[in-house]
């Protein structure tokens, strides 16, 4: 089973068009393993992107670089996981 | 029993598979399965159609038709448990499916749905596997003949939007092609994604807008507010192209262009800061929402008949 220990998931704002660019051109990127929860679409919507834990300080670096401002919406994809899991595992109605 | 079903909290394939033979079981008067096909790993795709009468003109909905977005397939396993419990006591819905039948087609992508629970939780797509390519998966959203392989979706197999060969060439997409094809009277048709929080209607392939563009703009806020009204979740509204970007290939781009003319994709919520790993609190006022935007839309197919 794929886990997802130390991933986060970046909320960025972009301030314009050209800074939507660049987050496309980072889409593109494919060795970084980016999984675009919310695309690169327009400055008024955010974008959500999932950021495997070794890809974390280039893609840092790349927003800091370019003054794109963003926050971290999930700081450990894995913690958010077991929880879930532990939910189910709580509630799990075996099948008749 | 589907009374003691736990709807606040997320189920794997055969929870769900278990609870749609409950629900058909205890409601045999209004509740039937119908297998409308098979996946790619031969996973059998199950719709619940409620109906009082034959012969009836239909409503569609489908959730869980990219994997992850486990709140869909919750939802939806809520929205059926809500339809037997509230025919024949509130008078709108029994209106309803005293002229229509409704059809529920909860997990619409299995294979990728059972997946996401034993080896990716992240999977969006469905599980066909790509000849020539080490990736695997088309998205079942770009796969329709409606500008298929038009700007707005990817060739490339390693990409989440990857249309796949050719227009229907998914079978969890054809099944469904057949069904709307062989009834023939679907006046409208919902697909339920997650997440941001929009409602959206034709086209996603083309700046031409529909032909009832002003309709179907009128009819969207309406239901939005109608949703809002409850948990006061915020919601934007307009035509794919214009409000989020160009996808070819969509759902309801196709079942728009089949005359089925009320024809919507919801993308439920995340308020807070979650994305696709909503916490199963949140599921029964997701649900709870959202049904009132699916009676919105279910009431004004109902007094406007075409």
């Amino acid at each position: 089973k794929k886990t997802f220990e130390g991933n986060q998931v970046l909320r960025i704002t972009a301030k314009d068009e050209a800074q939507i660019s660049l987050l496309k051109e980072l889409s593109e990127q494919e060795h970084l393993e980016l999984d675009f929860w919310r695309e690169p679409i327009h400055e008024s919507l955010p974008v959500d992107v999932h950021v495997p834990f070794h890809s974390l300080q280039d893609v840092r670096a790349f927003l800091g670089n370019n003054q794109i401002q963003y926050d971290v919406m999930i700081m450990d994809v894995q913690d958010l996981l077991d929880d879930e899991e532990r939910e189910m595992v709580k509630n799990c109605s075996s099948p008749k | 029993s589907t009374d003691d079903f736990v709807y606040s909290a997320y189920h794997n394939l055969n929870e769900i598979d278990s609870f749609i033979d409950m629900l058909v079981a205890e409601n045999g008067n209004l509740v039937s399965k119908i297998v409308i096909g098979r996946s790619y790993e031969k996973r059998s795709l199950n719709v619940l159609k409620f109906s009082t009468g034959a012969n009836r003109p239909g409503i569609w909905i489908d959730t869980g038709i990219h994997s992850r977005e486990w709140v869909t397939q919750a939802s939806g396993t809520w929205f059926a448990k809500k339809i037997v419990k509230d025919y024949k006591r509130d008078p709108v819905l029994t209106d309803i499916l005293n002229n229509y039948d409704i059809f529920l087609e909860i997990v619409t992508n299995p294979d990728g749905f059972a997946y996401t629970h034993n080896r990716d939780r992240m999977w969006r797509k469905t599980r066909k596997l790509n000849p020539g390519s080490r990736c695997v998966g088309v998205d079942p959203n770009r796969n329709w003949d409606a500008g298929f392989g038009g700007a707005g979706s990817s060739g490339n197999p390693c990409s989440q939007t990857y249309r796949g060969p050719r227009a229907n060439s998914e079978r969890e997409v054809k099944a469904i092609v057949d069904f709307v094809k062989s009834h023939g009277k679907l006046k409208a048709f919902v697909s339920i994604h997650s997440y941001s929080q929009m409602l959206l209607y034709p086209y996603g392939y083309t700046h031409t807008p529909a032909k009832d563009n002003d309709e179907l703009n009128k009819l969207a806020e309406k239901t939005v507010s109608a949703l809002q009204s409850l948990y006061n979740t915020q919601y934007r509204f307009g035509s794919i192209i214009t409000t989020i970007y160009q996808a070819s290939g969509g759902t309801i781009d196709w079942t728009y262009n089949q005359g089925i003319k009320y024809s919507y994709t919801f993308e439920l919520r995340d308020t807070g800061r979650y994305g696709f790993l909503l916490p199963a609190n949140q599921i029964v006022p997701t649900a709870e929402e959202t049904w009132l935007a699916l009676m919105t839309i279910m009431k004004h197919t109902r007094k406007n008949p075409y």
